[in-house]
């Protein structure tokens, strides 16, 4: 209900207004925007002085939206090894992934191009480093470029995840992790967000990808619009949290900025999510710059909530915070990231509690679950290593396997939190088993580490196991407790997480002494005695209804005549009068205003559409402008764009020294040049050729000057059977075919100079050598009265032979 | 998985002693030394122009011997990683 807050965020950006994930601007849809964006904006952060990187394939720099945020310290080339991030341009644009990611992030507000990032006010960079060869050396440079410059690392990619493959970082990328946590940000910890392990292939399940399962990152998962399960999204007990993305085909997406300079709504994936994520932490490092990596960590668990995410494995662990596999802590909450930022004190420094099993091996019978316990004290007995409460566990695993696919790995913490680590992966047919694996888990963050911690290993041979005798084996395993020795929050004073406050039933607010609820009660005595509307204002009421209000808390709506009504908001065609507390109409046409005039409208009923220049309901757009069917705006076309339909880069008809091409407005290239897309440039015809739609011979247009058109090609001069001519109506002078049969001629007709082979020069035509000795037979008399030797079709017959006996 | 590994013609090294050993280090073996792998302290990025730039093994050569060396404390040779965007 954004719309209706007088402070709602107005931006001129065309594709603000599709931007649901940030603002609903239809107050009825099902439009869902618990991420509370606008609210944190409201709150006046908007990532300013924060900056953040996208670790992909590049990031044009130059792109309208991004330019004016665009920050090169933050950026870096390691594929080409210099200080130029821009991607490399193909025709597939297969390295636009690094652009879209960076818009979402850090989109220019207000600038009437594409959208607006979450953190509009951040700076951002890329740092180019999948296009090409990814290596340890690769990785480990790019997590690790200025990390007392950059905040914020966002990544949307990760190992294959065909279902069989088991990677992660290797030794030198876990190291960059490491060193970036204790020494990036000045020692607050650079924060890594990583897209959570999908890749859009089924069967796989992401505690296989090394990043998303280490502590140092922020695994983000996500959910459609309807809060369900995503099709590309895998289960994960390393999620920390979930944002809006795309869905099924039927589900709004996300909006983005796109390679050369466009903008577009096809970014999908949890490669969304990620940088959504970055975004939201930008604005909660803007509220509070020095909380730590763990700080932005424990903000997240706190903040996040399950809201309308459906999943069926949602849970309260015992630190009563809701979980699950698919969307971790759930929604995350811009607005209650930035309070709770604001007056965060930082958790106490971090424990490491680590117990090795005895090294006896435990055989993994087929359908037989294998349980092993271990009981941990959380290291009580060494202070510095001492963890009472819990953030995240790792379990690291040295099984033997034959076939590493049949097996599902569960952790039961000692408060009877089950976290799903592995899962069966029906591809995998490694024999390899898992060596020193570590399997994360974040679902027992908060609860008291000391007790019984159970490992359950099952083993459901698939067909395609080959061989049953064989049984698995676990070698060893290790748990790794992380937390603090001391209440996260308590020990330095309170501070209460609004969240928690909503969330928690026991922490209510507190309730009216009862003094105050008899005397209430005295008053309305005599008067009507029931309930009155809630709608209802101090006055009372007379009568249960809205319309029985005495005055109204928020709103009245309709007139004495037709009866009035309190309401809490003013249904479309009426704005709200905060003063008089009345929902008084809008001019005609207009559904959404914030005043009476047409000046004032916001947007248009059905038929209609908003002119924002003009802010008036208007029936079709004026030039320049498209109908957007969706949410009834003129928008504006592309900036070279006469007239567009449906889309601003549809355009119908173009700017001055602009042609369309397809349905693109490209500038018009000078003579001798052609509008090269790839490049998007103008470059030079083929010499020939003085307008062309391509760099090659048969691109030709027109020809050049001292070149004649023959067939599809110009050329310097006419080529055997053909003779040069002018064309009626055409600058172009052309090479006409001579007549058939005719290899030389100055012109149509009779005017043939030269015959090929087989055929004699005769008036002017080429004869077929034949002959015939009998002019009789062949009546040539004949055929010479009816001058059929004139006609085409006879001209083979013995004409020669006829004629030349004259 | 290593069966499908594709070896490039990068190294990773950790040797002690700052840059200029590891450039002596370097030129030992015909390596270029492309300098300090980010924040990581030691860590240095050689590269063999005479090595294949990829291959689907090792390839052996005078190069080998730099695994050897004393100085070293820690080699890897560059496998190219498999990194899907999500």
């Amino acid at each position: 209900f954004a719309q209706s807050d007088p402070n709602f965020i107005y931006f001129n950006d065309p594709k603000w207004s599709n931007m649901w994930y940030i603002h609903c601007s239809v107050k009825n849809s099902r439009c869902r925007s618990e991420m509370n964006i606008l609210a944190a904006w409201q709150r006046g952060y908007t990532g300013r002085n924060v900056v953040i990187t996208i670790l992909d394939d590049g990031i044009e720099k130059n792109h309208p939206d991004l330019a004016q945020n665009y920050d090169q310290l933050a950026s870096y080339d390691v594929n080409g090894n210099d200080h130029d991030p821009m991607p490399r341009y193909d025709s597939s644009n297969e390295n636009k992934h690094g652009t879209r990611c960076a818009g979402e992030v850090a989109a220019v507000a207000n600038n009437s191009h594409c959208i607006v990032g979450i953190a509009y006010n951040a700076r951002i960079g890329g740092i180019r480093m999948l296009d090409g060869d990814v290596t340890d050396v690769v990785e480990a440079k790019s997590l690790g470029i200025r990390p007392d410059y950059i905040d914020i690392y966002s990544a949307s990619w990760g190992p294959d995840d065909d279902g069989k493959t088991v990677d992660g970082p290797g030794p030198l990328a876990k190291q960059a992790f490491e060193v970036g946590i204790k020494k990036g940000r000045k020692g607050l910890g650079s924060i890594f967000v990583w897209a959570s392990g999908n890749g859009g292939r089924q069967g796989d399940h992401c505690s296989c990808d090394g990043y998303t399962n280490s502590i140092y990152t922020i695994s983000v998962s996500s959910s459609t619009e309807n809060g369900n399960k995503p099709w590309y999204l895998e289960v994960c007990s390393s999620t920390m949290a979930t944002t809006y993305s795309s869905g099924e085909f039927y589900d709004r997406k996300i909006i983005t900025t796109d390679l050369r300079q466009r903008c577009t709504d096809g970014h999908t994936g949890t490669s969304v999510s990620a940088p959504m994520v970055a975004g939201i932490i930008a604005l909660a490092l803007e509220a509070n710059p020095l909380i730590t990596w763990r700080d932005v960590q424990h903000l997240l668990v706190k903040t996040s909530r399950p809201v309308h995410l459906k999943a069926s494995d949602w849970k309260t662990n015992a630190a009563g915070h809701k979980v699950s596999h698919l969307y971790g802590f759930g929604l995350v909450d811009a607005e209650a990231m930035v309070v709770e930022a604001k007056k965060w004190r930082s958790v106490p420094p971090q424990h490491t509690c680590t117990k090795m099993s005895d090294r006896r091996t435990r055989y993994i019978r087929p359908d037989q679950k294998l349980n092993v316990t271990m009981s941990s004290t959380g290291c009580s007995g060494q202070p510095d290593q001492h963890v009472a409460f819990l953030e995240h566990v790792v379990v690291r695993v040295l099984i033997v396997h034959p076939r590493r696919g049949d097996l599902e790995i569960s952790l039961v913490s000692p408060s009877g939190t089950r976290s799903q680590l592995l899962a069966k992966r029906l591809f995998d047919n490694s024999n390899e088993g898992f060596r020193n694996w570590e399997f994360m888990t974040v679902h027992c963050w908060g609860e008291r580490a000391e007790g019984t911690w159970t490992l359950e290993i099952s083993d459901s041979p698939s067909q395609l196991r080959s061989n049953l005798e064989v049984l698995g084996k676990l070698k060893e395993w290790t748990l790794i407790l992380y937390g603090t020795s001391e209440h996260p929050y308590q020990s330095h004073g309170s501070h209460h997480s609004r969240a928690r406050m909503l969330e928690i039933p026991s922490v209510q607010s507190p309730e009216p002494s009862p003094s105050t609820t008899q005397q209430h009660e005295d008053e309305e005595e005599e008067e009507y005695t029931g309930p009155c509307h809630h709608e209802c204002g101090d006055q009372g009421c007379d009568g249960p209804d809205a319309d029985h209000c005495l005055n109204c808390i928020h709103f009245s709506l309709g007139s004495l005549k037709t009866g009035r009504r309190c309401v809490s908001h003013c249904p479309s065609g009426y704005f709200e009068d905060t003063e008089a507390r009345r929902c008084r109409r809008c001019h005609r046409g207009c559904e959404k205003c914030v005043g009476r005039s047409s000046k004032e409208c916001r947007s248009c009923r059905r038929g209609l559409y908003f002119h924002t220049e003009e802010s008036s309901c208007i029936e079709n757009c004026p030039n320049g402008y498209f109908n957007d069917e969706v949410q009834r705006h003129c928008l504006k076309c592309h900036e070279n764009c006469v007239k567009c339909v449906q889309d601003a880069d549809r355009c119908t008809a173009c700017k001055k020294d602009f042609s369309l091409a397809g349905m693109t407005c490209v500038p018009e290239c000078t003579n001798g040049t052609f509008f090269n897309l790839e490049e998007m440039k103008c470059s030079p015809c083929h010499v020939s050729c003085s307008t062309c739609t391509g760099p090659g011979m048969e691109e030709c247009l027109h020809c050049s000057r001292d070149f004649l058109q023959e067939e599809w090609r110009c050329v310097p001069k006419c080529s055997p059977g053909h003779y040069p001519s002018d064309s009626i109506g055409f600058p172009q002078r052309m090479c006409r075919k001579c007549e058939e049969n005719c290899i030389r001629c100055q012109g149509p007709g009779t005017r043939c100079t030269n015959c090929r082979d087989g055929y004699s020069l005769l008036s002017g035509t080429c004869i077929f050598h034949a002959t015939c000795n009998n002019t009789d037979e062949v009546f040539c008399d004949m055929v010479k009265s009816n001058r059929l030797c004139e006609k085409k079709l006879f001209r083979q017959f013995c004409c020669r032979t006829c004629l030349m006996t004259g | 998985s290593p069966s499908r590994s594709v070896f490039t013609n990068h190294w990773a090294v950790r040797v002690r002693g700052g840059a200029e050993e590891a450039d002596k280090l370097a030129s030992k073996y015909g390596f270029t030394n492309f300098g300090q792998i980010g924040g990581l302290e030691d860590h240095y990025h050689f590269h063999h122009s005479h090595v294949v730039r990829r291959s689907t093994f090792a390839t052996r050569g005078t190069h080998s011997f730099i695994h050897m060396d004393p100085k070293v404390d820690w080699i890897q040779q560059q496998i190219v990683k498999s990194r899907v965007k999500r």
